[in-house]
């Protein structure tokens, strides 16, 4: 129904500036309706900017920019309806040192609530776990699973 | 609603059965290219039900049936089933554990359980329906899919609103 | 025939006039998320007669002038230079050292020079033309576009090895 | 010309193997015509496989392979014919650790003949530059550029 999409979206535009904020240390976002009068046949867009840069395309913003954005995007959803649990396959690719920090703090805000499961290959990442599973091919073509508990693990120097 | 377990056998390149615990917070699953970690996350999607063979990177349904090495024959079957703590009864099912699973025959034969009981795909895809986790939800998101959410069509990003909705 | 110097001024982030001097060997450009980097590859592309805007990342083409932050003003136009030592003498022209240049201003109005002589455009796609740098080869691979050669119709494959034929 | 471009196409197929192979340790490729008789309307395909695995589609393959198997065919096409300068942009995001070690012997071997720009938030790829730019923006919004000369950098713990 319109009325529950209008309460849904501002309730997301809500979340989505408090995420955002969060994970680049400021900057400004906007939901904007797009296409016809009516907004349940229409389409949403995102307008967002880092901290101290203009508002521009999103199509300009670099590629850890725009990774962060969506992520900034999908956990606000997540605010709004939780999970009971959130699979994340390298979504932290091409975020740099700085990004991935802020990115595992909000990771383990939400994770109180839901279960995340994140594979990744990034040091930082894997020591923000609680849990960790290694996936190996000693014998070609063949994954062999083995599980670490971290509490166990010392830190790699 | 909770995982508790996954367990994997045939599927992809987990020829061996293999169980995987999840326990609160959050897990990181790691390893070398081609290890096998995106291939977990191919299982979990194709137990819930999905039916797209793009979404698992496969061409045709038989991809996901382990296809042997040089030193192993093919398997039979792929077959993953997925355990869910359900004591908060988020599931409608009269069940405080609720497994989902699904097998694959390499003849192209399709075996679907909850619980052990046989049911039919469209089952497995209406329990999830509206719980965040269903095919098309924004709960799985897959190696390199991110960016999607920015550069889908804005209809799309507005059908990804309304299910939250 | 090698790289000697870039030289951007007013190109999206580069708002004050910078020069990147490059050696033999393997140069790494390093930094932060958004501080530049695939900007400057994005201005070698542009300076070599980059015509798509999409290629570039933009939708019009000033949107490669520096638009201001809340401290600065945007600028009226955009310029890069990209000199080359062509004493091997792979670029067809009787100079030593050869500077390609590409200014763009707001109204919308191009310039173009080659060692300071003003030209058109389609010189500079020109003479690049079989050096394997001009637009559409393979010594450029943009942000996410590796993969591009994987997923690419077969058809432009074989037009990838005929450019190197 | 068809036989010129037959000509490449066999050399091609060589350097590609050998390129594959060094990055992959070990492994298949074969590159095969598509579509129609006649090659110069037709496509080309790419089928490989790294070792111990079977031949499978390109589709299977996990993120860091494709990005592996895509650079060793851009290798292959600049082995037959060399360019000036090669600029790549994150090509080595999704490999792990034993692959961009790979890759980056590979970048110092090529870059003997040709320049290489590689931006990179790799620590490993940064070790194996000559030298080094850094992008930073201490006003926000504007990039500044500071250079590094390697050989006078202590290697950070
Ligand atoms: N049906 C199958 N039988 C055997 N092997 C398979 C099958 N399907 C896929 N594979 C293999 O699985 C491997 C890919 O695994 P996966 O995508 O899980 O890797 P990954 O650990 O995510 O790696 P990365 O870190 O590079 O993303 C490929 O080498 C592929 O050949
Ligand atoms: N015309 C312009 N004027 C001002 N800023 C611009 C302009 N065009 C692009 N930008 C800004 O440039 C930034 C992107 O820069 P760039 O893509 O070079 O980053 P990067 O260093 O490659 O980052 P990453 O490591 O995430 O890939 C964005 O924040 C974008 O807003
Ligand atoms: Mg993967
Ligand atoms: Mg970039």
């Amino acid at each position: 129904t319109r009325e529950r999409y209008l309460r849904t979206l501002e309730a997301l535009r809500a979340a989505f500036d408090e995420v955002f904020t969060r994970l680049f240390g400021g900057g400004t976002t906007s939901l904007q309706f797009s296409g016809g009068d009516d907004v349940l046949e229409g389409g949403l867009d995102i307008i967002a900017q880092p901290p101290g840069k203009k508002p521009q395309s999103l199509l300009l913003l670099s590629g850890g920019e725009r990774a962060l954005t969506a992520a900034a995007f999908l956990f606000a959803l997540l605010k709004i309806k939780p999970s009971p649990f959130v699979l994340l396959d390298e979504v932290d690719a091409p975020l740099d040192q700085g990004n991935v920090q802020r990115f595992c703090a909000l990771l383990r805000e939400f994770a109180q609530r839901s279960q995340f499961v994140v594979i990744t290959h990034n040091p930082a990442t894997t020591e923000a776990a609680d849990f960790l599973y290694g996936i190996a091919m000693p014998e070609a073509g063949v994954s062999k699973m083995v599980s670490v508990r971290l509490e166990e693990v010392p830190v790699a120097a | 609603m909770h995982l508790k377990r996954l367990e994997l056998c045939g599927f992809k390149t987990f020829a061996d059965r293999t169980e995987l615990e999840f326990m609160p917070g959050v897990t990181a699953v790691v390893g070398p290219n081609g290890s096998g970690k995106s291939n977990i996350a191919d299982a979990v999607q194709w137990v819930l039900g999905e039916q797209s063979m793009r979404s698992l990177r496969g061409l045709s349904s038989q991809d996901v049936i382990f296809a042997g090495t040089h030193r192993r024959k093919p398997l039979g079957f792929a077959e993953a089933h997925l355990t869910f703590d359900n004591s908060c009864g988020t599931l409608p099912l009269p069940f405080d554990e609720v497994t989902i699973s699904r097998r694959l025959f390499r003849s192209g034969e399709s075996d679907y359980r909850i619980n052990k009981v046989s049911c039919r795909l469209r089952d497995i895809v209406e329990l999830f329906l509206d719980t965040g986790i269903g095919a098309g939800a924004y709960a799985i998101i897959g190696q390199g899919e991110v960016d999607a959410v920015l550069s889908a069509k804005s209809e799309d990003r507005r059908a990804l609103v309304e299910e939250a909705a």
